[in-house]
């Protein structure tokens, strides 16, 4: 199993549809200060069910929604779809791909689809229980959160093993 | 789940103290369990310590230092139960040269079964790629990614 | 002791607002009191819009913003009012190429006048030095320091 | 008035007694990795008179004495110079050169010393109090702290004003 593609709209500052089509091996994101690359990361933790706007730098989820430039307008939903190549069978389900899709729109609500089937963030974590992707995961490590794991408190570290287990 | 707690934490300890032998030569490192007792509560601690030096508390640990010994245990963990992918944002921000390749070289040495997404400045870094995307944002402040396939193979070859 | 804060807040902000505008070309910033009726206990709030980019929380800008736009506002401050020295430990880490010679720009700018301690690992931040000093740590974990004066002039001469 | 020279003697990495002749204009500090480059300007923020452990990246006050390695024994007092050139008469001092001095030892006593004359922290303080340099001061950055200005809240930020006045 791994990440076949990405596909951002709408999600923070990639205001027009953005697809990235990955392969295994080591993928490099490069850009100036403030192009977007963090955002990129943020849109992962998002679509896999990411329910704190801190965690994504914000104060509030509505922060994921394109809020405008100096030349282009707010839009009213962010949408992100992820794409796993499952031709393994590692995810508990009958397709050898997989699109987790979740979409957010002004109003505050959320929807979330498992290959184009409306479905809930609960059903998305039930299918990913056993990858390691879940909440707090720590296979994604945000800019600057490096050294959390060592400054954090020996209780806090234990969800390392816990996650491993 | 007692039993499978300490039976994880022998695995990432072992695999800890090897990854942090090839990222610090010289250096040697291990978990603790703050109370062994309770494996349901016990907090997990870290020594770490460098060629050459008293084992010391962590808040002495260099910045460069602190990142190495945390991106051996995160390696530790991802040996000892796999994810599909992993994403990695500008996490050798802090390293020196020496250990910017010796960092570099862990991750080569992972590439054949694992996804890496690393977000870098560090041309080192870039160097590693099998495939480089780039984001840039005009004057619109709209995000686009442009992608590039290298072939690493041609690579090789010429600066071989 | 109302007016004094007020009058070095002005002066902060005006200075903050064009520093702003060099380390960020086309992009503006200001400094905003959070309870202007109350001098005594009110908040200061930063405001910082890159160019092409709309006002945004100060928790949106990415890594290499946050370091540059409170890199523009410390240095508001030592030129409201200048300290004896500086001491800067890898301030400028998160920066990209482009920003990281704004940086240097600037401090070399302020080069007859201030003294700067820089602690780097980035070769361009190494360039604009007077002197430098190299810190070593041999394999019995004691530091020892080492100094080389850099004659600028005919490092200058030779570059140009 | 500038930084004209600094002695560390028993300070965390420092067992043996090294010294940074400096000048004005730029000093740039290089080296590898746990070299030792941060404790230089540990150094600085505690003969100004730093009184938290926790700033210096310790747990207690006696981290900041050299507590031994593979090769050397620990030592027993920690000892800091900072020598100020005074030429435009800045400090209200008669000397054209001030030489503050920190010592501490294992039993936790420290000791203050301007110009080799035994002397308070008030004292050094009361010097230092219209330079800018007094405690909590901006002008020095230590390392990963730089963006905690803008991540503090609003009124820590007035601290930054009230320095400037
Ligand atoms: N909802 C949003 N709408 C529009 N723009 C947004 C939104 N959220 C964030 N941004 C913009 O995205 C930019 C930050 O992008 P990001 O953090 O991905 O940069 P980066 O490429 O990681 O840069 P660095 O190299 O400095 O870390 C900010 O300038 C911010 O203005
Ligand atoms: N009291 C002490 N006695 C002995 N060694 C100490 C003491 N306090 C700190 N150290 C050592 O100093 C080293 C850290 O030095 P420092 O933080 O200055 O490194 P650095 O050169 O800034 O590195 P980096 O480039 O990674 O930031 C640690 O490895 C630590 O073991
Ligand atoms: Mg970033
Ligand atoms: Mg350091």
């Amino acid at each position: 199993m791994y990440l076949k593609s990405l596909t951002l709209k709408g999600f923070k500052s990639f205001a027009d549809r953005s697809r990235l089509s990955l392969e295994p091996g080591v993928t490099v994101v490069v850009g100036p200060n403030g192009s977007g690359k963090s955002n990129i990361s943020d849109a992962v933790l998002w679509v896999l069910g990411e329910q704190s706007a801190k965690a994504l730098r914000g104060n509030a989820m509505e922060d994921v929604i394109f809020a405008g430039s100096s030349a282009r307008q707010a839009v009213g939903v962010a949408e992100v779809d992820l794409v796993l190549d499952n031709h393994d069978g590692q995810l508990p389900i009958e397709f050898s791909e997989v699109t987790i899709t979740r979409r957010m729109f002004r109003n505050g609500e959320s929807e979330y689809l498992i290959n184009q089937t409306p479905t809930r963030l609960m059903d998305v974590q039930e299918l990913l229980h056993d990858t390691g992707l879940g909440r707090d995961t720590h296979s994604i490590i945000s800019q600057g959160r490096i050294d959390e794991i060592l400054n954090s408190r020996p209780e806090e570290r234990r969800a390392l093993i816990e996650e491993a287990a | 789940v007692r039993d499978r707690f300490l039976e994880t934490f022998e695995l990432v300890d072992h695999h800890f103290q090897d990854i942090f032998a090839l990222l610090f030569p010289g250096g040697q490192a291990s978990l603790i369990l703050t109370d062994p007792d309770e494996p349901e509560t016990t907090g997990v601690e870290v020594a770490a310590q460098p060629r050459g030096k008293r084992l010391q508390k962590m808040s002495l640990l260099s910045g460069g230092e602190k990142s190495l010994t945390a991106l051996a245990l995160l390696f530790a963990v991802y040996r000892t139960r796999p994810c599909p992918f992993y994403i990695l944002d500008e996490v050798e921000a802090a390293l020196d040269d020496t250990n910017l390749r010796r960092f570099i070289t862990f991750v080569d040495s992972l590439r054949a079964h694992t996804q890496f997404i690393v977000v870098t400045h560090q041309r080192r870094t870039m160097e590693t790629a099998d495939v480089l995307y780039g984001v840039s944002m005009q004057a619109d402040g709209v995000s686009k990614v442009v992608s590039q396939k290298i072939e690493r193979a041609t690579a090789e070859a010429t600066s071989s």
